[in-house]
């Protein structure tokens, strides 16, 4: 699976998912990745992408959660990041990036390592797979 | 108002022995992704534009889980599935068995700004592809090598194997043996993390 998550000059957020799915799947099977809210959301506040076990994420409706945390909750990005991945994904193992709309970067994962890449407007850059 | 900022992925769940050389390969494409995003948006692209021009490139590059190089069904096959989603508005595209698109994203694009639907599957997604004119590629066109090989492994494992884009066998099955991790009550070896 590979994702991408931006927010542009204007403070507007989006985010991609694509994805072949599960090796040896059965044909027919569909995963997180096409499922709005669960492996792919962006609203006005942030922009998510997921990716890792694809039923985990479906029933923790994942991306959106980022974003009613962030809605309801209060939080800021990196702890709504974190308090998802760490209180919805029950035994399951996922990792996600996202932005917001005030031109944060964040990600998170409780798998062994992530390919991974952020940048920010102030020259900030990380490219990295694990912890 | 902060200022832009882009996050790029190639899948979590890694195999602990990943050969030094595959980190390398992988990290070299998650720059060249993100160097690609950067510049597209110094040039003032709006965040939807850049979304779907970032994984288009992670799709046609063969080295993760998407388009060209994507995991294979039991069948040895390629079914693939991408969603996009603009938070300007909300507006949302998806598509699920895709088998002949090279650039999945690019329909699930098509499917949010020129269809009433936010999402197309098999079939119908395949009959839209056709009626946009994107690009096409035979089923083949998307299957490597690697892959082949991996799905040998899962099936004489009998199950549904790591995808780690690792050729050393004997190292995903150790870790796949090894592992007492659980995913949906089953033991992680008969999963692949994507």
């Amino acid at each position: 699976t590979v994702g991408c998550v931006v927010v542009d000059t204007q403070g507007r957020c989006a985010a991609a998912t694509s994805t072949g799915g599960l090796m040896n799947k059965m044909t027919g099977r569909i995963g997180d990745s096409p499922i709005i809210g669960a492996g792919t959301y962006a609203s006005e506040l942030c922009g998510v992408s997921c990716t890792g076990e694809g039923e985990a994420i479906l029933r923790s409706t994942l991306a959106r959660d980022v974003a009613a945390v962030m809605e309801y909750k209060g939080l800021g990005l990196q702890e709504a990041v974190d308090f998802v991945v760490k209180k919805r994904l029950d035994e399951g193992q996922a990792g996600l990036i996202a932005v917001s709309n005030k031109g944060e970067v964040a990600y998170g994962f409780n798998c062994n390592g992530m390919f991974r890449g952020c940048a920010t407007e102030d020259g900030f850059m990380e490219v990295g797979i694990w912890e | 108002m902060g200022g832009w900022a882009i996050a790029v992925h190639g899948g979590a769940g890694v195999d602990p022995n990943l050969p030094l050389e595959r980190q390398e390969e992988a990290k070299a494409l998650l720059t060249r992704c993100l160097n690609l995003g950067i510049s597209a948006l110094r040039s003032s692209l709006p965040a939807i534009d850049v979304v779907e021009l970032v994984v288009r490139e992670l799709e046609t590059d063969p080295l993760f889980n998407s388009g060209r190089g994507s995991a294979l069904t039991e069948k040895g096959t390629v079914e693939m599935e991408a969603s996009i989603m603009d938070g300007h508005g909300r507006r949302c595209g998806a598509v699920s068995g895709i088998t002949k698109v090279k650039n999945p994203v690019s329909l699930a694009r098509l499917v949010m700004d020129r269809s009433p639907h936010s999402y197309l599957a098999f079939s119908g997604a395949e009959e839209f592809a056709k009626q946009q004119g994107v690009e096409m590629a035979e089923n083949d066109y998307f299957i490597t090598e690697d892959n082949v090989g991996m799905l040998k492994l899962a099936k004489e494992a009998k199950a549904i194997l790591f995808d780690y884009r690792i050729p050393l066998a004997e190292s995903t099955c150790g870790a796949a043996a090894e592992s007492p991790i659980q995913m949906n009550g089953l033991p992680i070896s008969v999963y692949a993390p994507e």
